[in-house]
């Protein structure tokens, strides 16, 4: 018998960094 | 040493791990392409791809942390990023890169490129940002 495993699945932003600075007005 | 840095940074970067992409495909980690993020940050509410060139690497007087100093999006907002040297950034058309690929690819078995002075990185921002 083979147990199902849960595999953990990570959304493709979590791979990014955010780089979010401030924009000039 | 070296397990106390691995545990520091997050897991999805382990060779093996499973993504899942913006339309729901799923892909290893170390299979990823430019073309993934592009298509991921299109069909995205609230992301976009935004280039972060980098400008400088310089090390720190903490061992194994570096700092990054990029030039971000069309305004070339200037950002630093303290990382751990390990921490893979993704260049476009090159993948995974990072300040001592060896080290990344020895905690994590991620396939990696030395991250160098001139490489676009991709970065998100948000989108409607005012």
């Amino acid at each position: 018998n083979v147990e199902p495993r849960s595999v953990a699945v990570f959304p493709w932003h979590s791979l990014v960094p955010f780089l979010a600075p401030s924009q000039p007005d | 040493s070296s397990m106390a840095a691995a545990q520091t940074l997050p897991p999805y970067f382990t060779k093996g791990s499973i993504i899942q992409l913006a339309n729901g495909d799923l892909k290893k980690v170390e299979d990823l392409k430019t073309e993934d993020f592009i298509q991921s940050a299109d069909i995205s509410n609230d992301l976009k791809i935004d280039s972060s060139t980098v400008e400088r690497i310089e090390s720190t007087h903490s061992p194994g942390i570096a700092v990054v100093q990029f030039s971000v999006g069309e305004h070339r907002a200037q950002v630093s990023v303290e990382v751990l040297i390990e921490y893979p950034f993704f260049v476009f058309g090159q993948g995974w890169s990072s300040c001592s690929p060896e080290r990344t690819s020895q905690l994590f078995d991620l396939p990696c490129c030395k991250l160098s002075v001139g490489d676009v990185c991709i970065s998100l921002t948000l989108k409607n940002l005012k």
